[in-house]
């Protein structure tokens, strides 16, 4: 199944 | 201190229902070139995203940047004692705890001013990239916001396709599926009626659709909105208001394990 991924998982934590 | 003033009120009025379903505080920060905010909704699958630009409002100051720890429900409830034609002029002085809001009726014989108290908000910024997207596409805020809605009825994510047939956003659910396919079309003499898909490379990605329909609450402020689509990123959804700036909504799709 699909999975919701973490925005933080494509852009970086500044 | 902080000062400025925007003399079309409804304007603050619509961006804070816009945002205040998907993020429930967040910095507001305020610089000499404007007003900026980014918050994350508490599950990190989605970001807001806005900027309003200090030449869009009628009047603007601020002597230093700081950040305005806002609780989006509360603003909300005082927003809603402006008038829809009010002017709005929100202050601060340096590093305070409360926001001043004055409104001003159109014709000036109301005046009245409320004070937020202000948060300190530990945020979290995300650094997102300017790049160059597979798939942009306009198309009018209204059609958006029906397919979604829409969608939603039927089944809990969307598989949004863009090919140079234009572009499909695919559901299904218990009751069964539901396809809309939206062509490239500049017929319209209204240049808001328009859609317009600027295809790099055909692109395909799942989203949960509970986002993408709270993502449409921003309708009511501006004409058309903007999709922006690349393989494996988050979609952007973009809304343009006026002359003042915009507003952003970032979603991370689903990819299968």
């Amino acid at each position: 199944t699909p999975i919701q991924n973490d925005l933080c998982e494509f852009y970086a934590l500044l | 201190m902080f000062e400025a003033k925007i003399s079309q009120g409804s304007v603050l009025k619509k961006l804070v229902e816009a945002l205040k379903e998907l993020v429930t505080e967040g910095n507001i920060d305020v610089s000499p070139s404007g007003m900026s905010l980014q918050a994350m909704d508490s599950s990190h699958v989605c970001l807001v995203s806005l900027v309003l630009r200090d030449d869009g409002f009628d009047h603007f100051r601020c002597d230093r940047n700081m950040p305005m720890g806002i609780h989006f429900a509360n603003f909300s409830k005082i927003l809603k004692c402006a008038g829809n034609d009010d002017a709005i002029t929100l202050k601060a002085e340096d590093n305070a705890d409360q926001l001043t809001l004055m409104f001003e009726s159109s014709n000036q014989d109301r005046i009245s001013d409320f004070d937020l108290k202000l948060m300190s908000i530990e945020s979290e910024h995300l650094g997102i990239p300017d790049q160059d997207y597979s798939a942009e596409i306009k198309m009018p805020a209204s059609e958006y916001q029906r397919i979604v809605r829409d969608l939603t009825s039927i089944g809990d994510t969307v598989l949004i396709s863009a090919t140079k047939e234009g572009i499909k956003f695919s559901t299904s659910g218990d009751v069964g599926t539901a396809n809309v396919t939206l062509r490239h079309n500049t017929t319209s003499e209204k240049q808001e009626e328009h859609t317009i898909i600027d295809l790099k490379e055909p692109v395909a990605l799942t989203f949960a659709l509970r986002y993408l329909k709270n993502f449409s609450n921003a309708t009511a402020l501006a004409p058309q909105v903007k999709l922006s689509l690349t393989k494996d990123l988050p979609i952007v959804v973009e809304y343009q208001v006026g002359e003042l700036g915009n507003i952003r909504f970032y979603l991370a799709p689903k990819i299968d394990d």
